[in-house]
Formats: C-alpha cells, structure tokens, sequence
C-alpha cells in the first residue's frame, strides 16, 4: 500500500499459503526458542487455530472464533432440525462473516492520550452475490478474555473507507463512540451506513482503515488491558444480507405483496369500512380467491 | 360395483370383511429419509446441520383423492380413464405438495461462512397428483 506511510507492512498471503498453519508462515521450524520472547500480538495471531491443507476438495477452514460465532448464530436462529425460528423478527436469510485478507497495522505516531493504533483492513467480498441485498454490516470483534466483575471501556473508533483513487475516499463523519461491557465475549460495532455504497454496488473487495482510542475511567488503558487492545487488531466483517434469488427462503412478511394485503381493507372489512355483513362475505370471498 | 365377489358362504373372518371397506394400506403419504450430509460428502461445505429429514412421498393413490389429498378434480379423471379406457395413461403418483425451508451453515471458497435459509428443502404433505 503506497500510500501509507510510516513503514508499515501488509500482511498478504496467496491462496496456496494461506492453507498452511499460520505458525509454520511466521515461525521456521528453527525458531521456537524466539517465541517466548515475541510481542503478544504475534502471541495472539499464532494462537488462532491452524488450519488444515487442501485436501482432495477440501476446503480450507475458517477462522476458530468467527466459526465459534457463526454457530451460535445457527442455533439461535434455526431449530435442531434445522428448520428457521418462526420466531425469528429480523427480515435477512442470509449472514455472511468474513475475515479479512490483509491487515496492515500503522505505528502510532504522535500518541494522544487513549491512543491505540491504526488497523488497515482488506475483505474479500466475491461471495456477495447480485441479488444479495444489505441490511446490515457489523465490525466483530472477539475477545478471548472476559472480565469477572463488570467493567467498561469507552472507545472511540474512526473509520475510514479507502478507495483506490485517494481523492475518492470516504470518511467518517461523526467519529463512532461505544462503550464496551467486558463481560461480553464479542463486541459488534454497526457500520452498515459506511459500507452500504460500496456493498451495493458491488465492489469486489473493501479497504477500511479503523482507528480506535480507548480509555477506562478516562484514563489510557494499561499492560493488564493487552488482551483487549490485540483484540482490537483483526475483527471480522459480518453481513446481514437480504437474498432475493428463487432459492432462498423469504417469509411471508419480507414479501411486499404479502405487507400490503395485509394492511388493506380487504383483510379487514369491518373495521375500516364498516361494511354490512353480507358485503363481508363477498369480501371474504375475494380475499380467499386472492 | 362388481369388485365385491357374490358368494354363497358368509366372509370367514368378520373383521376381514369389513376391512376391504377401510382404507386401503400402503397409501399416499409422507416418509422419513435421515440425510447424513457425508454420505453425499456435502460435509465438507456444510458446518451444519450435520443432516436433515427431507422426507419423501411414497404410497398408493387411492380414486377419490380430492377430499384427502387436496387434489385438483383433474386427477380424479385421469385415475378413471386409467383404469377404465387407458392404462397407458398413467396413473397419479403421490408426491410432495408443501414444504418447508431449511437453515444452514457453509464454508464458502474463500474460508468465509455463511448462514443462508432456503425453500423448499422439505417436504411437509403429500398430495397425489
């Protein structure tokens, strides 16, 4: 990334490395004794579970956290037998987590009080069919620690949407600021009002910068906090998508047809026109024809 | 109308007799199938569920299958017309008439995962048609 200044180094891999356990990329079999004395960022990316190699069509496997979570999304929102909750209010039928691609961390220059660092972050979107349409995207983050008795960080995070035209880039107006309750395990910032153009029209892949200060009693966090600050470093992007294609399952309210006979007259003769009850009748009628 | 054969004797056993008025066995209806996705080696994509039941229909269509099975007046005919004129005008077969979605949870190309719901996974009643 030329644009971005200060040394700092992207993290891609290829399609064929990105198979391999993530440790055999940063560690040589050599090199274990360095291990202990690495930083805990590197401790928390080789603490991600290694994933297995192609084999025979195999795919290559997700991340163990945004697996975790999206299982738990299934059982709140499917039964055993893997039917969908009737009682299910939300209008989506399809959620889409990904990880991203590449991480670029920025050092943190001219460090202001709370400050934490700069995260550039790069998602692949190519799954994201054209019928697929957002309600909503989330920033997920995991937090493998939690805290026993309640405490709460307040954080304000900056977004930034990076085009490949550096004119063309999008930033956050309104810097977003969230408190974060540390007995959650996952911690979901909505930035469906930032990726909604992109998503629409349907760019391939998204550049997002993230930028988080983090305080706690208005004071910066300290080395007892790290496990929050690395996990601050690599959120998933979540969407709620809605799929308009044959396949895919829409209920009955999703459907605008359905809404609108619903709130007609027709459905409810009596009270919203007062009609005799013989007229019901026909109504009732039409309304079973329809 | 004539199937009912004219004997002498009395039916042996009373209960057999009135047997030929109920319903018969084997008739139109829904069966189970538990799918394991490995057997398809669909588990390979599929994280969950590990299986489902897409049932299935099986079974015999009896002649009047308008009042039990919702069936259009149409297949009413064809059945008369294969038993009567035309046995190679086939008779109604039972299958699914309704059915219900399923949720599951895939492993995309590109290691995301996705959570999707889809029609018609299911079928929930039979019809013969």
């Amino acid at each position: 990334n030329s644009r971005d200044e200060g040394g700092s180094q992207p993290l891609l891999v290829s399609d064929r490395e990105a198979a391999e356990p993530l440790s055999m990329l940063l560690f040589p079999p050599d090199a274990k004794s360095s291990h202990a004395v690495l930083s805990p960022l590197f401790k928390v990316l080789t603490g991600h579970s290694h994933q297995e190699e192609n084999d025979g069509g195999q795919r290559p496997q997700p991340d163990s956290r945004a697996l975790s979570y999206m299982k738990r999304l299934y059982k709140m929102y499917a039964t055993k037998e893997g039917i969908p909750k009737a009682n299910k209010s939300h209008l989506y039928n399809t959620v889409r987590l990904f990880t991203p691609r590449a991480e670029c961390k920025h050092p943190a220059e001219g460090q202001v009080k709370g400050d934490l660092h700069s995260v550039d972050l790069l998602f692949n979107l190519d799954c994201v069919t054209a019928l697929e349409h957002l309600f909503k995207s989330v920033l997920l983050y995991s937090l493998d620690k939690s805290v026993s008795k309640s405490s709460a960080i307040t954080c304000t995070c900056n977004l930034i949407v990076k085009e490949h035209d550096p004119s063309n880039q999008v930033c956050s107006s309104v810097p977003h600021t969230m408190t974060v309750e540390l007995k959650r395990r996952w911690v979901e910032i909505d930035v469906t009002s930032f990726l909604q153009p992109l998503i629409a029209s349907h760019k391939r892949s998204i550049h997002i910068a993230v930028n988080f200060t983090c305080l706690k009693d208005n004071e910066p966090l300290d080395s007892k906090w790290d496990f929050f600050n690395m996990a601050l470093v690599s959120p998933s992007l979540l969407l709620y998508l809605n799929d308009t294609s044959e396949q895919a399952y829409h209920r009955r309210d999703m459907n605008p047809i359905w809404s609108d006979l619903k709130n007609s007259p027709l459905m409810n003769p009596s009270e919203k026109t007062g009609k005799e009850p013989i007229q019901d009748e026909r109504a009732s009628r039409h309304r079973r024809d329809e | 109308d004539g199937k009912v054969k004219n004997t002498s004797a009395p039916p042996y056993n009373l209960s057999q007799f009135y047997q030929q008025f109920l319903f018969p066995q084997n008739e139109c209806e829904l069966q189970n199938f538990w799918l394991k996705f490995s057997q398809l080696k669909w588990d390979r994509w599929i994280i969950a569920p590990h299986g489902y039941n897409p049932h299935y229909c099986k079974g015999e269509c009896p002649r009047v299958v308008g009042h039990r099975y919702g069936s259009p007046v149409h297949t009413m005919v064809q059945n008369i017309i294969y038993e009567k004129l035309d046995s190679s005008v086939p008779k109604p077969s039972c299958v699914p008439a309704e059915y219900s979605p399923l949720s599951i949870l895939k492993l995309e190309s590109d290691r995301s995962v996705a959570y999707k719901e889809y029609e018609n996974m299911i079928a929930t009643k039979c019809t013969c048609r």
